[in-house]
């Protein structure tokens, strides 16, 4: 019987969304929302579940502490520019 | 709910907003429609007001942008982040800005006007179903001439009702071409051109030439855009879908998916992906300019994000169609305005007509298309009556308390125009009326809804035709001419034989004999008024006949056989004696005409 075709997956010039891995995404999205000041979490997973745990309150998602598939998810979703915290 | 640090708030609540720029996405009357919705969610619920100006005073200043646009922080291309806004204050403060790499609609997909066919100008309707396949953009499909066209209902099959999507082939914007389509293959700089370019110029505008040969004859004028088939994102923005293109040596003529793990759809910019790797995301449902403009708006009122995922001031886009301010956005907002004012009670139907916001006429003209070659039935126009006017208007009270009911206070009237004996002035859906015979008294204001039903509140220019009294009103591209009491209208200027170059008609001339001179800006045509058509080939320029009056007058109007041209608050009032027009007088039209104080 003929196998399921397996869709090829292009990586399209000028596409950054797709280069980027999840914790890259995470970083980039709680430094711009204002979770975290500096981009100082590339070391330091504590830091990173603390400020998980603060957006996960914030936006009323499962307190996990974890970049879990809702937390993804959540990052990925269209939304206002405006930072959830400070100034 | 969240407000800002030291709860920012505005002094005053009259506040202005000013729309400094447009995206091509959504045709202009919608985009201010889904503004000023916008700004009536917040306004409904506080005593706030929201009024529209025309410049950087405005305290909300509204900008779309894309990637650093200016403030610091810069979009970030198609999805992800969609608009910002700042918290009240001066300058920049209150200002909201949106990304154009977004693509704008009501929600529910890209929003297309239509022209002529037999729809009325109704968007098409996407899908649309045509010989039973789906359409989910224009086609040219069913037609001969190539001009692009898409269905108004789900059905075309069925309902039958269709109408001209905007194509450079029907018409081009601005430009030097009077709207005329363009023509390919055109030439320039020796090259042959089969489609609209951006070539030659640096801020990325699609143009064409207007003849063969732009090289001999310099003329041309902008595509319109046509949102159905642009891409936004990719490495494309900006340009058109090109069907078929090659993908991995397959063949597509609709956009795909494959490729992609994200689900977005796709199409190439040029013919072959494969080789030229150009590309961008199709049109998809788009983001609701309403309420995400809502949103901003709460920001720049004062309020900050809420973690209440159903509330309007939530972070997250989520689209819907219910009226989106909940009991948090409400408690926020009234926590910083306090709640709307009382409504004055109802008062005799005589005083206190509507207040309308002043708008002065926007400067960059839309062009339409020309009559399209087989406009198919375009459907009787709404025949009237549509109710009897009153005998003469209802009678005003003779003191007014509302300073806006002074015709002395207006600064620059919609229109003037000699009627029955009377100087009739318009302005946002009122009007008074002046008589030398009568004293000299000013009379009004009158609602014009009282007296002419049918019309819209803001007009621009009107005129009473000497031998058939027949009445002419125009706003915009549309006009309606009251018999009495009967009205045929609103009808399309180009069934006057206006071209698509015309966009209002700002003022006219009786000449007795049934003839009008009708102007528009700084031409004016021939009108007969019985066969109620202008001459298309006698167009001519203002200042060949009237010379020395100014050239963008807003207003032209006959009064005791002279000629008024305005502008602003004056008037440069020509007559004609021995057959020379000669201008005589320059004045105050409310100082010198109506004898204001």
């Amino acid at each position: 019987a003929p196998r399921p075709h397996q869709p090829t997956v292009v990586v399209f010039p000028g596409d950054l969304g797709t280069t980027l891995t999840n914790k890259q995404l995470a970083e980039e999205y709680l430094h711009r929302y204002g979770y975290t000041q500096v981009m100082e979490l590339s070391d330091d997973d504590q830091a990173l579940s603390r400020a998980l745990r603060v957006l996960q309150r914030r936006l009323s998602l499962p307190e996990t502490g974890e970049l879990d598939s809702t937390t993804l998810e959540a990052m990925r979703a269209p939304r206002c520019g405006v930072p959830d915290l400070g100034k | 709910f969240q407000t800002f640090e030291g709860d920012l708030k505005w002094k005053h609540e009259n506040i202005t907003y000013w729309i400094q720029n447009y995206s091509e996405d959504l045709p202009r009357d919608v985009i201010d429609d889904a503004f000023a919705r916008a700004f009536a969610v917040w306004s409904a619920v506080t005593p706030l007001t929201f009024t529209r100006v025309y410049g950087q005073e405005a305290d909300i200043v509204i900008q779309f942008g894309v990637r650093e646009h200016g403030d610091g922080y810069p979009f970030d291309g198609k999805d992800g982040l969609l608009a910002h806004a700042f918290p009240p204050g001066p300058g920049i403060q209150g200002d909201s800005h949106f990304d154009d790499e977004e693509l704008w609609s009501l929600g529910k997909g890209v929003v297309v006007p239509t022209f002529f066919g037999n729809a009325d100008g109704a968007p098409c309707h996407f899908p649309f179903t045509f010989e039973g396949r789906s359409y989910s953009a224009c086609t040219t499909d069913g037609r001969s001439d190539d001009q692009l066209w898409c269905s108004t209902t789900a059905d075309f099959d069925t309902d039958r009702r269709f109408g001209f999507c905007p194509s450079e082939r029907l018409y081009t914007q601005h430009g030097n071409s009077d709207g005329k389509p363009c023509v390919f293959p055109f030439t320039f700089e020796g090259r042959s051109y089969s489609a609209c370019t951006t070539d030659g110029r640096s801020d990325g505008y699609r143009w064409c030439a207007t003849t063969a040969n732009y090289d001999q004859d310099k003329l041309y004028g902008f595509c319109p855009t046509r949102v159905d088939s642009t891409v936004t994102g990719g490495n494309s923005a900006g340009e058109l879908c090109v069907f078929p293109f090659i993908f991995l040596g397959k063949e597509y003529s609709t956009c795909t998916r494959d490729g992609r793990n994200d689900g977005h759809l796709w199409c190439a910019t040029t013919s072959n992906f494969d080789n030229d790797r150009k590309w961008g995301f199709c049109p998809d449902q788009g983001y609701s300019l309403f309420l995400v403009a809502a949103h901003e708006f709460g920001h720049a009122l004062g309020l900050d994000h809420t973690n209440v995922p159903e509330a309007l001031m939530y972070p997250m886009y989520s689209y819907t169609e219910q009226p989106p301010l909940h009991e948090d956005d409400v408690k926020g907002i009234q926590h910083l305005y306090g709640g709307p004012r009382p409504k004055p009670e109802p008062r005799p139907p005589t005083t206190t007509p509507e207040t309308q916001p002043t708008a002065p006429p926007t400067v960059c003209t839309t062009v339409r298309p020309s009559e399209g070659p087989t406009t198919g039935p375009t459907g009787p126009p709404s025949a009237g009556p549509t109710g009897a006017p009153t005998a003469g208007p209802s009678v005003a009270p003779t003191a007014s308390l509302d300073p806006a009911e002074n015709v002395c206070n207006v600064d620059i009237f919609d229109a003037i125009a000699e009627m029955g004996g009377y100087l009739h002035l318009f302005k946002d859906g009122r009007y008074w009326r002046f008589s030398e015979a009568q004293g000299r008294r000013v009379q009004g204001p009158f609602r014009i809804r009282d007296t002419w039903p049918a019309l819209p509140p803001k007009l621009d220019s009107a005129f009473e035709e000497p031998l058939t009294k027949k009445m002419f009103f125009f706003a915009g591209r549309q006009v309606w001419v009251y018999t009495g009491a009967s009205v045929l209208g609103p009808r399309r200027l180009d069934k006057l034989g206006f071209g698509p170059e015309v966009a209002e008609v700002t003022g006219a001339l009786p000449r007795g004999a049934g003839k009008v001179l009708l102007f528009s800006r700084q031409n004016f045509w021939r009108f007969d008024a019985k066969s109620q058509m202008v001459d298309p080939k006698s167009a001519s320029p203002v200042d060949q006949m009237f010379p020395g009056v100014p050239l963008n007058m807003h207003d032209v109007f006959q009064y005791r056989d002279e000629a008024y041209f305005c502008q602003d608050r004056f008037y440069w009032r020509v007559n004609s004696q021995n057959e020379v027009n000669q201008v005589d007088e320059v004045g105050y039209v409310t100082y010198d005409l109506l004898q204001c104080p």
